[in-house]
């Protein structure tokens, strides 16, 4: 009865790897191949390095429907010392930044390494150099669960002759791959349009898919950035305290937050009854808490930047919405940046319209968050409630009509509904901005659709 | 560039809270209630004890929108040296078993802490005593997020005088009582529905709600089972053999598993060409992956059993839904036993006619899993896609009809979506589980209003 037990953390993910989107051998075959992609368009797109990415699936058996998966790009790589510990150690990463990623969890590559040891007891194979190294590593991994370690099966090094950079990874798994290739293709055909700066080959058992770069124009990389005050709470702030106990008041504003000068920081204690010169370490309990408190709600902020955010450009998702659903005419609209608890946002959307659309009761939804497209949960992501509750008729337009909408939200820190990163949690800041990102939208949609009608009743007369 | 970091897991799950429901400070208020409701069952309904849950939430400081939640039972309590455990180490539990209870994660009580200590840096105060203990033991509790270890605040310890046992847990959080009342009292009156033999007594800020105990039969409770030989993989395997290296082949097979005797593991190693006298501390890798494999193909074991599960059963199914709905007519129907992948799980639904139902377009529909109300991410959910692709008028069922589905999944390993417990992932042996229980109940629901239908012809002529 009262028999207790305490689950280590890789363990745990393993047990649990439906959270994370592992719950069946389609959706992990799925899962492994977006999680593999991100990584790789994270490790070049930021660093100005046009993303060449491979993909090659192939039955290894398919009386168990066993299939390997090889990801390859020309990205900045993997420091040789590094590399057990970034695929074997659940909560690794590089990303743990106030910067728009992909990536933010520090569990895509360990999920991967935990389904294959589960499935086929297989170690992922990795291959890397970083830029300008004279060594490629060349690892063989498992993950030790109870002590959240990687397994090191094998090891090498080789001489980079060639100056070669990147990132190769292999994986043996239990996969499906009748009931994942359209998914597969379709997240791919789906990240091609919102980064047409990337070339993608993919090789699968029964199909090809070569998905040649449309521009060598790349958007402005995020910069990494410091905290806004509003988007700490006081654990955050205890945290602070206890790296820097000796900073005064003033300095630790300075230093850990975005956007403090001097004189903001002085206004902000003189507004909240603080003296600039205690010594932060020196605080009570009562005043770590009224000092966060007090940090969330001064109104004399700076509003958080999107200097730390890359959104795909009004441009670019009309290109691309054009060409995925071969519309007639397609409006899209970049809003200005927002925040949500001092995180910084930008909404994005693109209405298509006509064309090769079918007439639909539902408008289609394509969903994006930091250029990722997310093609699962649609019924639990915040943007199918908006594009729902959206009031078409006040744009001319009746249902059914031909009609689609693409939505891309990037945000230092996307609000995922669970760790598989497939739907958007309802915030309300964001679903504003959709709403508003939407009715931006409609309006051209309107007004290119008053035209057309007043183009068929001249023809009519 | 190459800037790793280590992320502690209570600190990941603390930032990253989303996923668990904590996003905003409604939905926070609402998952605060349910962990602890969800607890307090578990601690009761098994033992045979008859639940009496207080549940009072009291606003604390309005400015700051903090309220205090407090949730109190009968149940078996907790011993006084693992109290800092449970409430202080995430993953930490005694529900880690093939039975079926409300909580699977370990994770609950955890992420109510780190919620109350990011945004109030007010310790979790409990007091607890288990059956005939004669001590009484009050902690007050924070979670060190970078060991994963609780922080006692305060311990206290005093003479049970009255042999009381069970658990009352007081937190104090940042909330918002307007957006999450009426989730809140949706939430523990679907509860009480399909837990009638529960006492629960609510009292929020504005409001008072008192569900009284409708029966005194409770459902027999679940036994703890042995994993079936079909829910292990390879990584499961492994461990196991590292748990008893000595033991041979046949001995692994008898002790590990349910429902392996003799015979039947000696079948089973002929048919898998295995020496039943092998040692298995001295099995290969490619000999353990086959032993695996072997044990997931074999046709010969008996079919997972339903001893470790409680369903609610048709009759407190019909007269739960009558009495939420307030409908003309309820069919309920409980599946036999099936199971997944080695778990076992029952399908329980109930179809409502009606009454006081409005004519919908789409079916309302009660989600419950392991006994508890799923209340959000309806759209994430198998059951509302089974709902919504279910043939209606092959049954006489004409849409918009007064129409409402109760659908009940029980299973020693529910496919939560995400670990917040909301939605059950698409698993296709309980998708397909749940369109044989809606045709059964719809069947009897077409017999009714064929009935209904020649009753009104007769009345007509
Ligand atoms: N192809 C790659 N090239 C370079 N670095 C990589 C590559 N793939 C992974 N990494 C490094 O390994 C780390 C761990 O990757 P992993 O996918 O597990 O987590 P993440 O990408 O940080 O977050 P998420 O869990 O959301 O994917 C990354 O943060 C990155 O630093
Ligand atoms: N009211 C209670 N009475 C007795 N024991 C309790 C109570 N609440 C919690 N516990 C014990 O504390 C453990 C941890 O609870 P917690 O809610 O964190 O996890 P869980 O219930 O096991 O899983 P989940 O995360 O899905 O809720 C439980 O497994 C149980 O043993
Ligand atoms: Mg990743
Ligand atoms: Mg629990």
């Amino acid at each position: 009865t009262y028999a207790y037990e305490a689950l280590p953390v890789a363990e745990w993910f393993r047990r649990n790897r439906e959270i994370a989107g592992f719950q069946n051998s389609a959706r992990a075959m799925y899962q492994t191949v977006r999680e593999l992609v991100e990584n790789s368009l994270d490790a070049t797109e930021p660093y100005g390095i046009l993303p060449n990415i491979l993909i090659s699936i192939k039955p290894v058996d398919e009386s168990k429907s066993w299939y390997s998966i090889y990801v390859e790009d020309n990205g900045i790589g993997i420091p040789g010392g590094e590399i057990p510990n970034v695929f074997g150690r659940v909560f690794y990463s590089s990303k743990y930044k106030i910067k728009q990623h992909r990536g933010v969890f520090g569990l895509g590559l360990k999920m991967v390494v935990l389904y294959a040891q589960s499935t086929t007891n297989k170690p992922i194979a990795v291959r890397s150099a970083t830029i300008r190294s004279d060594k490629i590593y060349e690892y063989k991994i498992m993950i030790d669960t109870t002590k959240n370690e990687p397994i090191i099966i094998d090891r090498r090094e080789y001489n980079n002759k060639y100056r070669w950079h990147g990132t190769a990874v292999k994986v043996i798994i239990e996969g499906n791959w009748l009931n994942s290739k359209k998914r597969i293709e379709d997240y791919l055909r789906r990240t091609a349009i919102i980064s047409p700066y990337a070339e993608i080959f993919f090789k699968g058992p029964d199909m090809e898919l070569i998905l040649k770069r449309r521009t060598t124009k790349m958007p402005h990389p995020p910069e990494e950035g410091l905290p806004h005050p509003k988007s700490v709470d006081v654990d955050t702030v205890k945290q602070m305290i206890l790296e820097n106990p000796k900073s005064t008041l003033m300095e630790f504003l300075m230093n850990n937050f975005d956007g403090i000068g001097e004189g903001l920081a002085k206004s902000f204690l003189e507004w909240a009854g603080l003296d600039p010169n205690k010594v932060v370490g020196g605080l009570t309990q009562e005043e770590v808490t009224y000092l966060a408190e007090k940090l969330k709600a001064y109104e004399g902020w700076r509003r958080p930047r999107a200097d730390w955010l890359s959104p795909a450009g009004a441009e670019l998702l009309e290109v691309g919405a054009r060409s995925i659903l071969g519309a007639e005419a397609v409006f899209a609209v970049t809003r200005k940046p927002s925040s949500y608890s001092g995180h910084p946002f930008i909404v994005e959307a693109a209405i298509a319209w006509g064309g090769q659309i079918p007439p639909v009761d539902k408008p289609i939804l394509l969903r994006y968050a930091n250029k990722i497209p997310l093609l699962y949960d649609e019924g639990a992501d915040v943007a199918r409630k908006v594009v729902d509750e959206f009031n078409w008729q006040n744009y001319k337009v009746k249902l059914p009509a031909p009609l689609a909408v693409l939505i891309h939200v990037c945000s230092t820190k996307v609000p995922y509904a669970s760790a598989g990163k497939e739907a958007i949690a309802e915030i309300s800041e964001i679903e504003e901005e959709m709403r508003l990102a939407l009715r931006d939208a409609a309006r051209k949609l309107r007004i290119y659709l008053s035209r057309k009608e007043r183009e068929m009743e001249l023809l009519n007369k």
